[in-house]
């Protein structure tokens, strides 16, 4: 199983 | 100028060592309504959150916004000089490079400062939208750390579901399989001993246990956890810390490749 990082589903403000 | 002070240093302590090994380094940012944090882990995988608002504190006063990059672990070296009734009050002046710790024991007869230096850390600020979840379930928060602890001896991973039977917690390794399920439970007299499961659609999501198990370093700060499901999005583990503020954990989840 893979993991995406956490920037992946939150944007840069 | 910047200036902070709590009645009670235990709440920073437990706050710096929930923290401190999961990221090592972040920016409290100072504004008028509060100090934030957000800070991601070596591995990019989770981000904590962090929201002390200004009128949890006995005095707040921030004339300028300030960003100001922390060592935790240097931060919490200086915080095990403090006694856990000790008041604490934390000052910088405006563009500083240092920031000042200031404790009192409870009677006033031992006063003591600690300057800590401040770090210029690059970091991404990320936008993280309100939302609804599938699930969201409150629990004591004892029980999620010795959820995560005990099923940790047994796998690596957990895949955590949500029904109307209630939240079950599953994980296998080399010498077997593991189940624990919680069931939505209002009948303990005191409601931080409860479970409460508000679930709007199944969802399963699974999830490294071993940042949830590092989650659970902040079960000191309060008796009960919210975790927060959503398919196909990070899990949310959420611990208030009275009426100063929360930190939250998120973690993303584990998809088959």
């Amino acid at each position: 199983m893979k993991q995406k990082p956490i920037s992946a589903f939150f944007g840069a403000s | 100028m910047f200036e902070a002070r709590l009645p009670q240093a235990a709440v920073l302590k437990k706050l710096v060592e929930a923290l401190k090994e999961l990221v090592t380094e972040g920016n409290f940012d100072v504004s008028p309504s509060g100090i934030s944090l957000q800070a991601m882990d070596s591995s990019h995988v989770c981000l904590v959150t962090l929201q002390l608002n200004d009128d949890g504190f006995e005095h707040f006063r921030c004339d300028r916004n300030m960003s100001m990059g922390i060592h935790f672990g240097n931060l919490s070296k200086i915080l095990k000089c403090a006694g856990n009734e000790d008041t604490i009050t934390l000052k910088a002046e405006d563009n500083a490079d240092q920031l000042t710790l200031m404790f009192e024991s409870a009677n006033q007869d031992r006063i003591s400062d600690f300057d800590l230096k401040l770090m210029s850390i690059e970091s991404e600020h990320l936008g993280i939208p309100d939302q609804d979840y599938s699930a969201e379930v409150k629990m004591p928060s004892a029980e999620y750390q010795r959820i995560v602890r005990d099923l940790t001896s047994m796998g690596d991973t957990v895949l955590v579901s949500a029904t109307k039977e209630g939240i079950k917690f599953s994980t296998s390794g080399d010498i077997g399989t593991a189940n624990i399920t919680l069931r939505h439970n209002t009948t303990p007299e005191k409601e931080d001993e409860q479970t409460h499961i508000d679930l709007k659609e199944p969802v399963a999501l699974t999830f490294a246990l071993r940042y949830l198990n590092n989650f659970a370093k902040a079960t000191p700060l309060t008796p009960q956890v919210k975790l927060s499901l959503t398919k196909d999005l990070p899990v949310v583990v959420e611990y208030k810390v009275g009426e100063l503020g929360q930190v939250r954990f998120f973690l993303a989840p584990k998809i088959d490749d």
